[in-house]
């Protein structure tokens, strides 16, 4: 979806970030 | 297991595991602290240079105090940018941003200001110019550690607001800016 790239684009923009994705 | 570096307890996330557990016991207190500890040491180092991490945080309840946790703890490590992607509404991204607030006492008028806090923000030159300088805060020898201000980002997970976001964030010197992005 084009939220999905959107969260791809901004991972990309930060050199040094980590991802942490939350399940409950 | 799959610990990439250790995090270390600081002041911002103990006080934050007191104000909000303190009427549990101190294991009760412990065990979160160790478990956003353990999450976030799965994460990018935040000492080292460009990396990427990926972390997947399962919790059986408390969803929101373990990642304000993962959030405090960050911030007690040298993490200068958070960007909390919540809610598919305005409601919900307020909810939450709401909670933060509270939680990491974002208002609390009291000694410096720990955390500056930016909502769907668009990419303007007031928001380009504040936050590259709070970030250059971080390189400043000048600068005590206390003084030094985590960017927290609130942002809608809509198209359009992750739009607004990544055009700001390409706009930003963010070379050697350790980050977290959680994604609730």
């Amino acid at each position: 979806s084009t939220t999905y790239r959107r969260l791809l684009e901004m991972r990309d923009a930060i050199p040094n970030h980590t991802y942490l994705q939350y399940t409950a | 297991p799959g610990a990439r570096w250790q995090p270390e307890v600081g002041e911002e996330a103990r006080d934050l595991v007191a104000r909000k557990l303190g009427h549990e016991s101190q294991e009760t207190q412990d065990q979160l602290l160790e478990s956003a500890a353990s999450i976030l040491s799965k994460s990018a180092n935040p000492h080292a240079g460009r990396e990427t991490g990926l972390v997947v945080g399962y919790v059986q309840s408390g969803k929101t105090l373990s990642f304000s946790t993962v959030m405090a703890l960050a911030r007690d490590n040298g993490f200068q940018l958070v960007i909390v992607v919540a809610g598919i509404s305005k409601p919900l991204l307020n909810q939450s941003t709401q909670r933060l607030r509270r939680d990491l006492r974002i208002d609390d008028v009291d000694g410096p200001l720990r955390w500056k806090l930016y909502t769907n923000p668009t990419d303007n030159e007031n928001n380009r110019r504040h936050i590259q300088q709070t970030l250059q805060d971080w390189r400043d020898p000048d600068v005590a550690q206390s003084e030094r201000a985590t960017v927290l980002v609130t942002v809608m997970k809509q198209y359009r607001h992750l739009r607004a976001l990544v055009t700001l964030l390409q706009n930003l010197d963010l070379a050697g800016v350790p980050t977290l992005i959680v994604d609730d």
